[in-house]
């Protein structure tokens, strides 16, 4: 008998499992309120790879989308190589360093959203293991909140009945009432093909009763 | 009338608690594949942050750097004034109509409002933000905004969820290795392993 799994030593099940079930839940409630809201997105960073919906909103918002434009207007393009070295020689070097550190800053700014990009797809990956989680271990915890008693049995039969016993049986099936730990009464029906006397019967029933009730859980 | 006696109900419960028990220790080791996992994409975005903070470090200094030149430029903006002025005045209009044309095209609501806005916008601005990329310097600013909430969003759902998980694989059995079959230690004495998420100072804390 492994219960409670004496490789882990005395304490009983109900204690070990029972805030598993809300911990897990709750975690995937703070990770994933975040990231499944519309408004979670990432700034674009320039004009060439602003999809045309942050433009308009840009224009809506301040007009300065409009400046991203000067490009396609000659006399903006002729302000933008006006050399005022002549009368200020300082003012191009000043405007060369300007540029440069622009352009630097766009570089990191870009090296920057793209790490974002990684750490949002790292948190996407905790999201689903936090689920696969979930999926794999709720059904547990959810049986330790149902166990009132240290029982010897994880699973309890306690009817079993063929057709003649009970007629809403059908021919040669087999119908198995049984509890897991202190749930509800599981019932249920195993073909002929696997008889009782089947040294397989009790997995399948077990498998079965398991199955029902993670589907249960589910639901 | 019961079908199989009191007797083998009791072989049949035993039977069928060994098959549960099996599948609890199955669901047992695939939650501690996940908890390895989830170790895992911990460190993968431990190490991301630091790259995050390194990236974070030259944007700021290269947006420092970019701002005090502006500012340096600024000081003297009126050389080049007149030639600037002139051909801004021949700017405007190409860029208003260039930019009512997309937005009429792309944006298709409102144009009338977002023309008179861009006129007084075009009328306030001066040539020599044009000249000096204002239009891009003021982008990289919002962007840097953005991207500091975006993260701080993130971290914070995610200190959330690691102070769960730390109780979740920290005050259960995780904290214990299964003992072997001939030593039996008490789990309050077993060594307290470094919290699942975080560094050993959190424990300090």
């Amino acid at each position: 008998n492994i219960m409670p799994f004496p490789m882990f030593g005395p304490p009983n099940f109900p204690d070990m499992f029972q805030s598993f079930f809300d911990m897990i839940h709750q975690a995937q409630q703070a990770m994933d309120v975040q990231f499944h809201r519309p408004s979670f997105h990432f700034p674009e960073l320039s004009a060439e790879n602003n999809d045309s919906r942050s433009v308009c909103k840009e224009i809506r918002h301040n007009s300065t989308g409009c400046l991203k434009m000067k490009d396609q207007c000659a006399k903006c393009q002729e302000i933008l190589s006006v050399d005022c070295s002549a009368t200020n020689p300082a003012q191009n070097q000043l405007r060369q360093e300007l540029n440069s550190s622009l352009q630097l800053a766009e570089k990191f700014t870009e090296l920057y959203d793209e790490l974002l990009q990684s750490y949002q797809q790292n948190m996407f990956n905790t999201s689903a293991l936090l689920k696969q989680l979930d999926e794999q271990f709720s059904w547990v915890s959810q049986l330790a909140n149902l166990t009132q008693n240290e029982d010897q049995y994880s699973l309890h039969v306690t009817t079993v009945a063929s057709h003649s016993s009970d007629s809403s049986v059908p021919n040669g099936f087999t119908k198995v009432v049984l509890k897991l730990f202190d749930s509800d009464p599981i019932t249920v029906t195993v073909p002929a093909d696997v008889s009782r006397n089947n040294p397989k019967f009790m997995e399948t029933v077990a498998e079965k009763a398991l199955q029902e009730y993670r589907q249960h859980l589910r639901e | 009338e019961q079908e199989v006696s009191e007797r083998e109900l009791q072989e049949m419960s035993t039977e069928g608690t060994k098959y549960v028990n099996k599948e609890v220790k199955n669901s047992l080791k695939e939650l501690k594949q996940i908890k390895t996992l989830m170790e895992h994409k911990n460190d993968e975005r431990k190490s991301l942050l630091g790259n995050l903070e390194e990236a974070r470090k030259k944007k700021e200094e290269a947006l420092t750097d970019t701002k005090d030149a502006e500012m340096k430029l600024k000081a003297s903006q009126e050389v080049c004034n007149e030639t600037m002025m002139a051909l801004w005045e021949e700017c405007k209009p190409c860029l208003k109509q260039t930019c009512m044309k997309f937005y009429a095209r792309v944006c298709r609501s409102g144009s009338g409002l977002v023309g008179r806005q861009l006129e007084e916008f075009l009328n306030q601005s001066s040539p020599f933000y044009l000249w000096i990329n204002g239009d891009r310097i003021d982008s990289l600013l919002e962007n840097d905004r953005q991207q500091n909430h975006v993260l701080d969003a993130m971290e914070d759902r995610f200190n959330r969820v690691s102070s769960i998980m730390d109780d979740l694989f920290q005050d259960s059995f995780f904290s214990r290795e299964p003992l072997d079959t001939f030593h039996f230690s008490p789990f309050g004495s077993s060594p307290r392993r470094p919290s699942f998420f975080h560094s050993k100072s959190r424990l300090a804390r």
